[in-house]
């Protein structure tokens, strides 16, 4: 199982935390907005490959996570790197799976600049994040995912989703992608 | 061809306020 989860920014969602326990995923993809040291400690501890990608609101991740005696899982000790490339790619058998934050795709979101970008990244998939919404279709052959905000993040685009009192909310949302 | 299986979870909202983890599938083929 590949785990794609982006567009963090704050620590965790507890209802989803607990859908997520170590030995179940065989690698992450994450888009980038990994702005907490305990957010990656939580990860590298879920799979043994996590893939990282920059996105437009990293911070430094360098100042280690405080010790937390209640922690379901070791204390970090890892040095958390800063991520520094835009997209990357996996195989998982015979497909190709592109992913990148989102904030290089002009206008963002754009379905035609995504399928260029699928295109110069030679993917089947391409996932990709940036505005914590989610989206799954399939144009000229290949696969589009955004997963959306893990933590229900809002979106700061102009149509984004508003409830009764014109207050912005987002969906929390993450996907799990098993090939075969 | 390869087969891509896709889970989605999202966190939703009943009407009376309680949140829920609701999963779909969406399968894609190569």
């Amino acid at each position: 199982l590949v785990l794609c989860l982006g567009d963090l920014f704050i620590p965790d969602r507890a209802n989803f935390k607990k859908l997520l326990t170590p030995g179940k995923i065989g690698q992450i993809l994450c888009l980038g907005n990994l702005t907490s040291p305990s957010v990656y400690t939580f990860l590298r501890n879920l799979a043994p490959d996590l893939q990282l990608v920059k996105g437009d609101f990293d911070i430094s991740l360098s100042t280690p996570a405080p010790p937390n005696p209640n922690a379901a899982y070791a204390a970090p000790t890892d040095q958390v790197p800063v991520p520094t490339a835009l997209s990357k790619v996996v195989t998982h058998g015979g497909l190709r799976i592109g992913f990148t934050h989102g904030h290089t795709i002009v206008p963002p979101g754009d379905p035609d600049s995504l399928l260029i970008a699928a295109r110069q990244m030679d993917v089947d998939v391409l996932c990709w994040g940036g505005t914590c919404k989610f989206e799954a279709y399939e144009m000229e052959g290949k696969f589009f995912v955004n997963p959306g905000s893990a933590t229900g993040a809002v979106s700061w685009s102009p149509d984004a989703e508003l409830d009764s009192e014109g207050e912005a909310v987002s969906t929390p949302s993450f996907v799990l992608m098993d090939v075969s | 061809g390869d087969v891509l299986v896709l889970y989605v979870y999202q966190l939703r909202k009943d009407q009376n306020g309680v949140e829920n983890v609701a999963v779909e599938k969406v399968s894609y083929r190569k």
